[in-house]
């Protein structure tokens, strides 16, 4: 469903050139459940941000579902977007002044969900994360971790057909951490949902199927993991 | 250095009431190094804000270098906290129009450090933390790990006399988190660097010399680090 073809992105120019992908091939079918890792730096997030049509390559072609987003127009990315990709930045990016189950609840207000269903999809899903109670709590009003599990809440929300999540751990205790991956790991098995992952700790790998390594823009590595 | 009597914190009221610190006893010698740890909304980042005077107990006695802070004006606090602390925040609080190096050398600058002299220090400092050309990029041109690094290379410019670090290596892969470990434990070591870290990596925690664990709001163990 998710095919990079020699796909580059270079940020400034001449001298100030930062090339943070270089040619990078990758192919992610449906279902599958995948976690990118590497150095501080080596290009994960602006692969997931491409992946999430949130940026365009600078050379090279990425086709979603066998189409070529590089020749869609912005209204389309932002149409394609709204209906099949699940989005947790990995600094939460969620509405200040807003509440914890109105920032979940946004998405579908996008979507043109009635109300009554709104609130019981978004009561679930903050449920499976362990966030009751924190309904109308305000960001600044909630832990790092809890805002983390707003954002992921968010992005579960709509059951998208592809979740991408941005160091979705970094901020959680471990067993939060781990009661995430269950979660995930369930939604993959059970729905057959597409998770690309950026982590940098080994553990929560340890719940994909596949590893990519990415090293300075390029792929470095790319293997199943290995069931212990 | 560091003195916990009694300390509470309560955000909103009666039914609403978040008991956020529960009475915490905690003390802290000029030069140790301690690990806060617990489940995601214990109440870590909440005791680390009371410790940085970023905030102030509901209730009970916050006596920092003997002198209790409760007692202190705004003024007193800030000139306190410019002198004596460095902080790194959970969710970095770089300003966003302003480049890497500009950023990290903003306390100096408070300080009426002259500007040869800054300039100075803060390439150091870059340098320990593995930021050498990305001084003129904006905190948008960095990635999360990037961004991470210089909050804390901020926050050790100054060379406070205590640390304060909540999840400093949350957005960090292996190598760079142990890299930076390295460096505070150094720090530490050699300079007699107060440090209080809030890490949910127990590998983080194995730096530390003592690791103090919150649960719903109290200190619920508090004891040496093994060394291994
Ligand atoms: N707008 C930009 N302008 C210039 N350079 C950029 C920009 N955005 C990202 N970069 C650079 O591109 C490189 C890759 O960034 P990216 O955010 O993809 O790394 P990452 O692997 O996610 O890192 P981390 O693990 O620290 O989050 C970095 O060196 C970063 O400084
Ligand atoms: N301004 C506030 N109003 C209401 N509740 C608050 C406020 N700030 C914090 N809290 C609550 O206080 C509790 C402790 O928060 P704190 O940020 O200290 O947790 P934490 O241990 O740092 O969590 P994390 O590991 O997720 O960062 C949380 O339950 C949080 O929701
Ligand atoms: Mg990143
Ligand atoms: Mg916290």
């Amino acid at each position: 469903v998710i095919e990079f073809e020699q796909v580059s992105k270079i940020y400034g120019q001449a001298d100030a050139a930062v090339v943070a992908l270089d040619r990078i091939d990758l192919r992610i079918e449906p279902g599958e459940f995948v976690a990118l890792m590497g150095p501080s730096g080596s290009g994960k997030s602006t692969c997931l941000n491409i992946v999430g049509c949130l940026d365009a390559p600078s050379s090279g072609r990425y086709l979603f579902r066998g189409v070529d987003t590089t020749q869609l127009s912005r209204d389309q990315l932002a149409l394609l977007r709204r209906h099949y990709l699940g989005f947790v930045f990995q600094g939460f990016n969620l509405v200040a002044r807003t509440s914890a189950r109105e920032n979940v609840e946004l998405p579908l207000i996008y979507r043109g969900v009635p109300a009554a269903e709104r609130r019981a999809l978004t009561r679930q899903v903050m449920a499976e994360v362990g966030l009751e109670g924190r309904e109308r709590h305000l960001p600044s009003q909630l832990s790092g971790g809890q805002q983390q599990r707003v954002a992921i809440a968010r992005a579960l929300v709509t059951r998208p057909a592809v979740l991408l999540a941005d160091e979705p751990t970094g901020n959680l205790d471990s067993a939060r951490s781990h009661e995430l991956m269950r979660l995930l790991g369930a939604l993959n098995h059970s729905r057959g949902l597409t998770i690309v992952m950026v982590t940098h700790e080994p553990d929560m790998a340890a719940y994909a199927h596949r590893v990519v390594r990415f090293l300075d823009g390029r792929i470095a590595d790319d293997h199943p993991v290995t069931q212990a």
